[in-house]
């Protein structure tokens, strides 16, 4: 059961994006995919089109009242369930601040998507809010891989390293296996020299960990990049995937592209 | 002096970009400006290439220490003035938790920018982080008027009505002449369909609250927009303003037509 965190504690970057289209991505591909909403903003869920059901059964159940995650599936596609949130993800954060070993209950609650007969799903995809809260703190403890989107605009790397900081204490202390499994240029412009600077300045930071013993070490920037493309903006509007919305669009494109990359590094090893 | 506050708990829609590209517009137009920092990320003061000074006084001095403002400024063009952030701002947050009164710290702290002789600046403009903290509703308490930078994208409304819901609570409680100048389209992308269609939900939901005594009543869809324009994001890697790094560019253009036209709704009041 292969698990990946999307992660950027910048607004506005393309973790939701990236989280829902390479899930589904993966899922076209044959692999059985659960994508977990761990935003209160709950984006991930609307573009779903999941939201304001009443009496939603989310993730909040899980965290809080111990409900195993099978009973909160959302079924979205062939290969591809939700588990939602809502905004009473938020009170999450302030009713675990007492509980001990807050950070792992996540990771407690993901063992009841294995089964004898074997694992429920193939990825296992969480999608994390703009936060270095105790809900981002849930998914790096639980998480095997790393995903981190970014925008390729000046500070980028400033905040990247805040972002890689906290990964390195959570495995340090919580999750030896963590790892970044890449870096994601997202709403990326290609012809500008802003996104030739910053990619350079990407490329030499990862390069830097190489051989080090730091969670990063392996981090590669991913060749597949998400170009800008309105199409992904406006897909989350009717509640579908880039895939389902606008199969021909330089965003499909992208995200089929990541979805294979993917893949082929974790079947790899 | 005029004061305004740049909001939006959304991250990544342009506030920083708004505030510093704002205030070097006014400062063009002959108005004295003070930029303040209320973000502990300190992208406004990075963006002026103030940040990364040993022992540089910021804003923290003044909301924590009492320090009084006049003696936080740092000069950038000739009617530009910054009070600048750092990280130790965050600590702010904490600090200020227990204090009595702690929303109307900044309040209280803007009267030292009024001298027996008049007032320092024509304008306070505050650039405010992705969040609805203490911070921010220092911001919220101490302004008269609100600019909502926003990407016209699909939930850019949600996130809005949030906003607007917690300004009403500060108009109510703390700042009964707070009110919302206007709603900002910043990377707008004309001639797509997902712009214009935010843009006509935006006018309705505006034109809904014409003629009640709530704090956006007479709050406006300013008629300048901010094109996307890579320029924009290339001028903080140099420490300038877009009016110093490219004054031909499209983003130039953008925001001296936004200045003129705060000045204008401003002047006629
Ligand atoms: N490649 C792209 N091209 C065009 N628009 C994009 C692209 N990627 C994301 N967007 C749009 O940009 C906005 C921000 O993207 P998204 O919501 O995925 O970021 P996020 O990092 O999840 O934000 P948050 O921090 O609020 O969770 C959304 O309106 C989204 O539709
Ligand atoms: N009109 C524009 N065209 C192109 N890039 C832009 C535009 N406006 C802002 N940007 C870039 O987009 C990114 C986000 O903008 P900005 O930092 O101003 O947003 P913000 O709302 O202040 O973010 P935060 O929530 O982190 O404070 C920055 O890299 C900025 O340079
Ligand atoms: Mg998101
Ligand atoms: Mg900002």
């Amino acid at each position: 059961m292969q698990r990946i965190a999307v992660l950027n504690q910048k607004g506005g970057v393309g973790k939701t994006t990236t989280s829902v289209n390479l899930a589904d991505g993966l899922s076209r591909l044959g692999q059985k995919i659960c994508l977990i909403d761990l935003d209160p903003q709950a984006h991930t869920t609307t573009h779903l089109g999941v939201a304001n059901q009443v009496n939603l059964p989310t993730l909040y159940h899980s965290l809080v009242n111990g409900h195993p995650l099978p009973s909160l599936l959302q079924k979205r596609a062939e290969n591809l369930y939700l588990i939602p949130s809502d905004i009473h993800l938020a009170a999450a954060e302030v009713e675990l601040a007492g509980v001990v070993a807050r950070e792992l209950i996540l990771r407690d609650q993901l063992e009841t998507l294995r089964t004898p007969q074997g694992d429920l799903f193939d990825f296992i995809i969480m999608d994390c809010g703009p936060s270095l809260g105790i809900l981002t703190l849930n998914a790096l403890a639980s998480t095997r891989d790393v995903i981190i989107p970014l925008q390729p605009h000046f500070l980028a790397l400033h905040g990247m390293g805040k972002l890689l900081e906290t990964t390195g204490i959570v495995a340090k202390k919580l999750n030896p296996s963590l790892r970044v499994l890449g870096i994601l240029l997202s709403m990326f412009e290609a012809n500008t020299k802003l996104a030739q600077e910053v990619t350079g300045e990407l490329e030499s930071y990862l390069a830097k960990a190489k051989g080090t013993r730091l969670p990063w070490a392996d981090a590669k920037l991913f060749q597949s990049k998400i170009r800008r493309n309105i199409k992904l903006a406006e897909a989350p509007g009717f509640g579908q995937s880039i895939f389902d919305y606008e199969p021909k669009s330089n965003g499909a494109e992208d995200f089929d592209l990541l979805a294979r990359e993917v893949l082929g590094i974790t079947q790899s090893r």
